[in-house]
């Protein structure tokens, strides 16, 4: 498949929120998502990696005005998530590249990633899909990010 | 935005490589994606969530076909990236509920996790988008997943 880029986004009304040491048996993430999904967070990025010790941790992001209420459900739900701590920070933006065709092109994420370490620019989460690679990276950053990833991808820096 | 879900995707050619304990420093994910796509390998799933202790665990997805090599590939980058550990398993498969709408509606990755819970099967990983949720779930529960997530999804279990 053809590698499409159709433009770099960027998001800077977003916070990311991590759920610690939850337990790595069946329904605790449906525990987490429900609580938060009756009280109507919208959730962006859904984030569960490789775990340590038995447990994992469950990342996501909500945008800023849904941090407190979101840490606050959480706070309440640690123990039957058999979980240790939930951590969050708002100093953070989100940059994606998004395209078509991603999946069959493995270089269009290290070229990302390229642009984003020539410019001395912090990785601290990636999601991908077949459309889009995100990542968040430090607010402050964020002006320099767009610019390099454009550059980088030789788009119109405009978009 | 009007939730519709078009379907239920599985995938079972897949295998996740988690890299452990990377140096949380710019480049890092650069220096990693690029030996790999200098080499051909296609990734899919690319999921770097918080850390711990200054590190971060990067995970990604290959084809079973890849493994081997991707792993041979890391294995000679583990003293660059400062990392201690390169971990990986086949056992598993990739179920997805495909859509429109999701990042407005957090019930869905509820209603997911649910039809996995209530079914006893574990979530490995979790990545989402805004047309897509992912989970990596034991390669032997893939059937019952995807007939549990048609049925909760009130699909037409034929898709
Ligand atoms: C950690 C969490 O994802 C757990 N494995 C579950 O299935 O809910
Ligand atoms: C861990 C890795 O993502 C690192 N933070 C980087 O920017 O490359």
């Amino acid at each position: 498949e053809k590698m499409v880029i159709k433009g770099v986004a960027h998001d800077v009304d977003i916070a990311r929120i991590a759920v610690i040491g939850v337990a790595d048996k069946p329904g605790m993430a449906h525990k987490l998502f429900k609580a938060l999904a009756d009280q109507g967070i919208n959730v962006d990025i859904i984030l569960q990696s490789i775990g340590r010790g038995g447990t994992k941790d469950i990342s996501f992001t909500v945008s800023k005005s849904n941090l407190k209420q979101a840490v606050d459900i959480i706070k309440g739900l640690l123990d039957e998530l058999g979980a240790t701590d939930v951590k969050y920070a708002e100093d953070i933006a989100k940059i994606s590249v998004v395209g078509a065709g991603m999946a069959n092109n493995p270089g269009i994420a290290s070229l990302m990633f390229e642009a984003l370490a020539e410019e001395g620019i912090n990785i601290e989460m990636i999601s991908t899909s077949e459309i889009k690679i995100s990542c968040l990276i430090p607010k402050e950053d964020i002006e320099r990010a767009v610019k390099a990833v454009h550059k980088k991808f030789q788009l119109d820096s405009v978009a």
